[in-house]
């Protein structure tokens, strides 16, 4: 585990906390995609198959639980709490999300490291993940407005793809045989997908203004 | 730890 490694995690568990703080306690879902939400528990489904056959610390297996669980309590939230689902903007949030899913299916039976099914899998939510983000990108476009816990939950997922890049290029360079063409294309991709918003986030704080999308 | 890995990642 270097450094980046462990921020990236580290923002990526506290991007998973600020939206459970957002909904939980002021009971709002506001600006947030739940075809997004619902692609990253379908990511994490996929991704830790082998959560119970495979172990590598306790580390891993508590992150892997808080992520499956955390992805799963979110939709539930807002398919089904009484109040938080009022909140929920059906309108704004109209992408045909699970039509996300059969190119990256496809994508990962003919492109991947072992012809397996968990391997397919594993792949699978690899793909998904880079784009899951997109639907929440869209909304935000729509909404324009963002409010403060939905604009850090965003900058805490990119920062957290930004530094898995840089604990990739690390361990480039401190491991053997650490090659892995599949995770880095994806990651790139879905590291690029924030960029537009990163740009705008960056502006909103130098300036000190209310984070707003151009139309 | 087991270089080359990269399922140890999350």
């Amino acid at each position: 585990m270097n450094i980046f490694r462990l921020a990236g995690d580290m923002t990526h568990l506290a991007s998973v906390l600020v939206l459970l703080l957002k909904i939980h306690t002021i009971k709002s879902c506001a600006g947030i995609s739940l075809k997004t939400q619902e692609l990253f528990a379908i990511v994490f489904l996929t991704r830790y198959l082998d959560l119970f056959t495979n172990f590598i610390s306790i580390y891993n297996t508590i992150m892997k639980l808080i992520f499956l669980g955390s992805s799963f309590s979110i939709v539930w939230y807002i398919r089904r709490h009484r109040v938080v689902r009022r909140s929920y903007d059906k309108d704004q949030d109209t992408f045909r999300h699970f039509f996300l899913m059969w190119p990256c299916l496809i994508l990962a039976i003919f492109i991947n490291e072992k012809f397996t099914l968990k391997e397919v899998m594993w792949t699978f939510s690899i793909y998904l993940e880079a784009i899951a983000i997109l639907p929440q990108l869209v909304m935000l476009q729509r909404t324009r407005n963002i409010d403060n816990l939905t604009g850090q939950y965003i900058f805490l997922l990119g920062a957290y793809r930004a530094f898995y890049i840089l604990n990739w290029i690390y361990r480039y360079f401190t491991e053997e045989h650490y090659v892995h063409w599949i995770t880095w294309v994806a990651g790139v991709i879905q590291t690029l997908l924030y960029g537009d918003f990163f740009y705008y986030y960056f502006q909103s704080w130098k300036n000190n203004v209310k984070l707003e999308l151009p139309a | 730890s087991i270089s080359g890995d990269s399922k140890d990642e999350l």
